[in-house]
């Protein structure tokens, strides 16, 4: 009588068992699978290929968003050299895991003494030493990887000096702009861009970038303060004096990033987090909240629908740029103007003022003249 | 000017915008650091009548994170005077005319410089241009877009990336 009980219970436990396999199966199989050109954990959108697997890999490696952020920067510092690096600033966004938001400015400010007519030599050339702001892109690192940072600061650094010192074959979108360097003006830069017979390089050419290696492996190994005190900002201040320029170690020391809380936007579903003054966040703003108020659908992008819709659009970026003299930094000049434009009472004001069957002179638009930057 | 998107495992996310201004900057470089350094200064052209030491100058840059209760999207662009342009491209063809990420930011942008003429990206539609011309604008051509959006957005667990082929860029996740 015993032994069947036992053999009645085990086959109970087995069903059981089988059951539970099953189960997990389906519940594996079936596990929300993404389509083939999306991730399931985490992903990074950068300038190249190469940096946003840096940063992916950062990221696989236990770093924060922060983190890949960094080290994806660092290498586009030497994969894009024309476009940013550590001679520059930077805006950050940053949203937590719980959802806060925060901004971490390190744009570049006006050094404590400069050009006295500046402002009169922007019609001449906007290259040389008398444009220099005082770089604010390492100190925006070290404040974001304070915040938010989970792998040591050093890690963040070892790709791109690996990249730096071994080289790489120049990536065509940094070949097709060495011919903006290839002038007198600019021999020191053009060295950096030359073999050794004193040729541009082009690209597919392997390109070094060996003392920004030694520079970045002293930053990574010692901190922030490295570059803006001590050796490297004598050596900084020493070249950009030597070229014409008015940046002192004290501009470097004083560098200060502020952090801030994000400006929030709603925008139909969406909450739109975006930086104040002196980011241009409040212009993208305004644009969407006129856009938003003619109920735009994909039925907005047929026939003559199409033309009117562009026309809007169009209408409301001449509105925009007339506006544009009211973007300054806020600690030195109220930013209430520019807290308006975010407004969705204002955004409906610009739209009533906008003609769906002409466009109008520029005074209209209230506007007024301004270099178009390309930076 | 760069910018990066990225999305990690924990549901934070970063969208920054980085530059030296114009491209290499002031063209000035530090041979004792290897550093380049900005033209940043050039931005308070045309915008202000005065400067003043410590102040920062106007920019376009907009690293945005825009947050429902379903979606993250993380979205920013280069390109001085068009990052306006190129983020409110995006976001209008993805949020509003339903076009996915990818085809959003590859849709072909126009701009609206300073003297409020109008500069269309070359694969803009051309019935478009000539109805817009019949209207009164005044088109102009551009010799450069510099419009460059990368993005990533998170929906439903599935997460997509784009870099903006425009500067032959690539994304990367797991």
């Amino acid at each position: 009588m015993a032994r069947s009980k036992a053999r009645v219970y085990s086959c109970c436990a087995l069903i059981l068992l089988c059951l539970v396999a099953i189960i997990v199966c389906i519940a594996v199989l079936v596990r929300h699978k993404c389509p083939d050109d999306t991730f399931s954990s985490a992903a990074v959108a950068a300038d190249s290929g190469k940096c946003s697997e840096i940063g992916r890999d950062i990221l696989q490696s236990g770093g924060s968003a922060v983190d890949g952020a960094i080290a994806a920067l660092l290498c586009t510092s030497v994969m894009n050299p024309q476009s940013m690096g550590i001679g520059g600033g930077s805006i950050f966004t940053v949203m937590d895991s719980s959802g806060k938001v925060n901004i971490i400015n390190s744009r570049e400010t006006v050094p404590r003494s400069f050009k006295p007519d500046l402002l009169k030599s922007c019609s001449k050339t906007l290259a040389g030493s008398q444009w220099i702001g005082v770089p604010g892109e390492i100190r925006g690192y070290e404040q974001a990887h304070r915040l938010y940072g989970k792998l040591p600061w050093a890690t963040l650094f070892k790709p791109t000096i690996q990249l730096a010192r071994e080289g790489f074959p120049i990536p065509q979108v940094q070949g097709r702009y060495l011919p903006y360097i290839d002038t007198n003006e600019t021999q020191s830069l053009r060295k950096l861009f030359s073999d050794k017979n004193g040729n541009l390089l082009k690209t597919g050419d392997i390109v070094k970038f060996e003392k920004l290696a030694d520079t970045l492996e002293i930053i990574a190994n010692h901190g922030a303060d490295a570059f803006y005190t001590g050796r490297i900002a004598e050596d900084l201040i020493r070249d950009i004096q030597e070229a014409g320029g008015t940046l002192t170690t004290q501009d470097l020391a004083a560098y200060r990033v502020t952090v801030t809380d994000a400006w929030v936007v709603p925008l139909g579903e969406y909450k739109m987090y975006i930086p104040p003054p002196p980011a241009g966040g409040i212009i993208l703003s305004l644009i969407l909240n006129i856009m938003k108020g003619y109920h735009l659908n994909s039925a907005s992008l047929v026939g003559e629908q199409k033309t009117r819709t562009y026309h809007h659009y169009v209408e409301a970026f001449k509105f925009a740029n007339g506006l544009k003299k009211h973007i300054h930094d806020p600690q030195f000049g109220s930013d209430e103007m520019a807290k308006k434009f975010t407004e969705d009472s204002f955004a409906n004001h610009i739209r009533s003022l906008i003609s769906s069957d002409k466009t109008h002179d520029p005074q209209y638009y209230n506007i007024t003249p301004y270099l178009d930057s390309m930076g | 000017t760069t910018h990066v998107s990225v999305l990690a495992e924990d549901g934070s996310a970063v969208s920054v915008t980085s530059t030296i201004n114009h491209i290499f900057g002031s063209k000035v470089f530090s041979p004792r650091t290897g550093v380049i350094l900005n033209n940043e200064l050039s931005d308070f052209c045309g915008r202000v009548d005065n400067i003043f030491p410590g102040e920062q100058p106007p920019s376009s840059m907009a690293p945005a994170v825009l947050k429902s209760q379903s979606k993250t999207l993380v979205i920013g662009s280069t390109g001085g005077s068009m990052i306006t342009t190129g983020i409110a491209s995006a976001l209008m063809n993805h949020l509003w005319f339903g076009k996915s990420l990818k085809e959003a930011i590859a849709a072909p942008v126009v701009y609206v410089d300073s003297q409020n003429a109008v500069k269309f990206e070359p694969a803009f539609d051309k019935d478009v241009i000539e109805d817009l011309k019949a209207l009164g604008h005044k088109r102009e051509t551009a010799k450069h877009f510099y419009n460059v959006v990368n993005a990533v957005e998170k929906e439903g667990g599935c997460i997509c990336a784009v870099s903006d082929a425009r500067k032959l860029g690539k994304a990367a996740g797991y």
